[in-house]
């Protein structure tokens, strides 16, 4: 089965998601 | 701020203490929980009801079958050149002696390339392995392998020196492994002190003579549980991040340490969320594994059963090298998936566990790698874990309240934040 993969994805704006839980 | 509320929840608020009382009431109720034995399973029991009344969802057991190896009485016995009582513990699925038990001359080595140097003196001897310490992943080849190499070179026994790097006159059992094309020898550990006067005996030509006595047999094998609960998630549902630990043990100590610790603090990282009234977006699962200390078996069977889904496991994480003072988290996974765990782990500041390694994961998450999904485990201080592992020590003594409240802090904040992020971790 095929897995999830997500070249698209902005890691920057992952972090400031992650930096909002701070 | 949810990750500062987190951390002062359990740390200082209504949780404070939570986790070293729980597991301090399940190991004082059941003690050590062999695979096999009905107290495994009564404490399994004991689990499900107390994740149900915690509030948990999706509570249940899925069965596993597992080795049914029994210890029954032991001894071994220095005839010559005095009478005296060595320290042992035979290891998980060693067979038995007759019941007069084998008595035999004894050679004493200290590594397996001694042993071949030296394999004309083997043929009815019982071979004694004093293999210095050198760290647990070297070390413990002894105990794995000492019966095969002794056996193929015509011994009838093979005692080997405890795998660990400190003792206090302490035998330290665990699992070994017979090779189907080599006849099976009775095989045990004895405690550090014995192997070491055992090796001076030796060298100065000082003839040893044991009798071993060993009731170890193997019973057909029998049926347990892993145990699960979930916090459901509110978006993703399907999508699922795993935290762990492994609720069986050996039948020494009362595994608290192995791996009491581990699973409690993930039940802590569900039940943490579940009292703060936290819901991520996709679900938290934690799972007590069964089966882990005879090779794994209960998590690569629930591996087998889950697998299909592995493109929904977004991060598998196991804790079961200790609950001491954490300092952080060792993560496997992409570069940008480091990346975003190592963000993470960053929000640790206030319980001191901002160290961020590439690394390894444990044996219990370790099949999920193959299918590309993100694994990890805790980073603690546990320079003395195998000063206990196995032995009669693992109790609720080694364990400290305020490390494991810091511990199921790192192990709540990762496990949610990447269960509330809007995307699954990037995988290669």
């Amino acid at each position: 089965k095929s897995l999830l993969k997500r070249p698209n994805y902005d890691l920057q704006k992952i972090k400031e998601e992650i930096a909002s839980y701070k | 701020d949810v990750a500062n509320k987190i951390m002062d929840f359990v740390v200082n608020g209504s949780a404070k203490g939570q986790t070293y009382n729980r597991l301090a009431l399940f190991t004082d109720t059941f003690g050590n929980r062999l695979v096999g034995t009905q107290n495994l399973e009564n404490s399994i029991d004991f689990m499900l009801d107390q994740l149900k009344k915690d509030g948990l969802d999706n509570v249940h057991g899925e069965n596993v079958t597992v080795p049914n190896w029994v210890r029954g009485n032991e001894s071994a016995m220095l005839l010559e050149p005095r009478r005296y009582n060595l320290i042992m513990l035979g290891l998980g699925s060693s067979v038995g002696t007759p019941p007069e038990g084998i008595t035999a001359e004894a050679i004493v080595v200290s590594s397996f390339d001694e042993l071949t140097n030296r394999s004309s003196e083997v043929p009815g001897k019982i071979v004694v392995f004093n293999q210095p310490w050198v760290s647990y992943p070297v070390s413990v080849a002894y105990r794995d392998f000492a019966a095969v190499h002794t056996a193929q070179l015509g011994g009838v026994a093979s005692l080997v020196r405890s795998i660990a790097g400190f003792s206090i006159h302490s035998p330290h059992t665990g699992w070994q492994d017979y090779s189907d094309k080599v006849k099976k020898i009775p095989t045990a550990c004895i405690a550090v002190e014995d192997a070491e006067m055992l090796a001076r005996m030796a060298a100065r030509g000082t003839k040893i003579v044991i009798q071993l006595k060993m009731q170890a047999k193997t019973l057909p094998q029998s049926i347990s549980r892993n145990t699960v609960a979930e916090v459901a998630g509110s978006v993703h549902p399907e999508q699922v991040v795993l935290v762990s630990g492994h609720l069986d043990s050996w039948d020494v100590g009362q595994g608290a340490m192995d791996d009491g610790g581990g699973a409690f603090i993930s039940w802590q990282a569900l039940s943490v969320v579940r009292q703060l009234g936290l819901r991520p977006k996709r679900t938290m699962r934690m799972v007590m594994w069964t089966g882990e200390e005879v090779g794994g078996v209960g998590s690569l069977q629930y591996y087998q059963r889950h697998k299909a889904n592995a493109s929904n496991y977004d991060l598998v994480m196991e804790s079961d090298m200790g609950t001491f003072t954490p300092y952080g988290i060792e993560m496997r996974g992409s570069n940008d998936t480091l990346e975003i765990l190592k963000s993470i782990v960053e929000l640790l500041g206030p319980v001191n566990a901002t160290t961020f390694r590439k690394g390894e994961d444990g044996l219990d998450v370790s099949y999920w790698e193959k299918d590309g999904v993100p694994g990890g485990s805790l980073l603690n201080h546990n320079e003395h874990y195998f000063w206990f592992h196995h032995s009669d020590g693992d109790t609720m003594s080694v364990q400290d309240p305020h490390s494991m409240d810091l511990c199921a802090a790192v192990w709540t904040v990762v496990s949610y934040i990447v269960a509330d992020l809007d995307n699954m971790l990037p995988r290669n």
